[in-house]
């Protein structure tokens, strides 16, 4: 159970960022 | 219920009950080495003195006695700090946002707003795309107008060409010389009839 | 700040701990050895005191360090003392990971969405400009015809 907290704070900290530097590439590439 | 003090878990990389736990068997470990060192001590004193009626299970109820009060003093003791470390330190009060949060808060989009957000970028791509087509479509015609004029022009030069060749043979304006040229042929046609006449 | 507490509560669990623990009450329980070797009670007694008293506190600074606690505590006490002048309960991740990603995702598609909307606003201002062009053309062109119109008509 602890694990399991423990990685899912870790995903909400870190997943986010990490989603939306695709998210910007894919509309930086739709732009172009 | 177990609070599973997920937001604490995500600032501080693990569970605060984790760090509880940690410390709380740490403790417990140090305690328990110590009481066996003592009872090591103890034990070599009396293996020391002669005919010392002491045995060593006496002196390992001695240390269970100590330390079965010394472990409930402990626990006692050890789930007020957790209360307090846990309700003082390792916790994240309510009204405190983490950073990486903060955009949740600058941003409060419904799913509902955060589709038209989507549909509206749809249909400003969509715009856009009509846009660079019309532009395709109006620059191929200013392509087309070229052409065109240059041909009209080409036929505007031609009356011009026509003009100037009058001009060149005397003719001025083209109407009145034309007016005269049909005169004067006239004017020779009658002449030519006359002098036909008087042939006869 | 926090760090302070830590450890002015991990202090006081272990002066309670060692009051709790008196030098009278490990007599009681080692009644037997007492009367055998009373001085060297004392002296077990004492080590064992001092000497647990150290390795909790090595174990507390090993534990921080771990943890790297002293960074984490003065890093929330800064975000908690940003925080002192909101009373309402802040926002909490909702446990559907699509709608708080939603939420992280915001800022960049309201760039996006400035981007075409400046990007729609040029091409538009290009695209009536050229309209005007080719409007301008249309009208030229109409005055070459009539031209001609009328200079074929003269001819005619």
């Amino acid at each position: 159970f602890d694990e399991l907290i423990v990685e899912t704070a870790t995903r909400r900290k870190r997943w986010p960022k990490k989603i939306l530097v695709h998210a910007v590439q894919t509309m930086k590439a739709e732009q172009e | 219920s177990v609070d599973p003090m997920a937001y604490e878990a995500q600032f501080f990389g693990f569970t605060p009950q984790t760090c509880m736990q940690r410390i709380y068997i740490a403790f417990q470990d140090h305690l328990f080495d110590m009481m066996l060192v003592v009872e090591g001590v103890m034990l070599k004193k009396l293996h020391g003195v002669p005919g010392c009626k002491i045995s060593p299970s006496q002196i390992r109820k001695c240390t269970e006695k100590f330390l079965l009060f010394m472990k409930e003093h402990f626990d006692k003791l050890f789930s007020k700090m957790e209360k307090m470390l846990l309700q003082l330190v390792l916790n994240i009060p309510k009204n405190v946002l983490l950073p990486e949060d903060r955009v949740q808060e600058q941003y409060p989009y419904s799913q509902e707003e955060f589709q038209a957000l989507q549909d509206e970028l749809q249909q400003l791509q969509q715009q856009c795309r009509a846009e660079v087509a019309l532009q395709q479509e109006l620059l191929a015609e200013l392509e087309e107008q070229k052409v065109v004029k240059a041909e009209l022009e080409k036929i505007l030069q031609c009356f011009d060409d026509l003009e100037n060749i009058c001009r060149e043979h005397g003719a001025g304006n083209f109407k009145e010389s034309f007016a005269f040229l049909t005169q004067s042929s006239k004017k020779l046609q009658d002449v030519l009839k006359d002098v036909e006449e008087k042939s006869k | 700040g926090r760090a302070q507490v830590f450890s002015a509560v991990v202090d006081t669990f272990l002066e309670k701990l060692v009051a709790a623990g008196s030098y009278r009450r490990f007599v009681n329980c080692y009644r037997c050895f007492y009367k055998l070797q009373p001085q060297l009670t004392r002296s077990i007694y004492d080590q064992f005191i001092s000497q647990l008293q150290v390795s909790i506190k090595e174990e507390i600074q090993e534990v921080k360090n771990e943890g790297n606690l002293e960074e984490l505590f003065s890093s929330l006490d800064k975000i908690v003392e940003e925080a002192k002048d909101r009373e309402e309960p802040a926002w909490r991740p909702s446990g559907i990971p699509a709608q708080d990603v939603r939420g992280a995702l915001v800022p960049s598609v309201l760039q996006q969405r400035a981007h075409l909307r400046r990007a729609l606003r040029q091409r538009q201002g290009r695209s009536s400009s050229l309209a005007e062009a080719v409007l301008a053309g249309r009208h030229s062109i109409a005055e070459l015809q009539q031209l001609i119109q009328a200079r074929q008509q003269a001819w005619q």
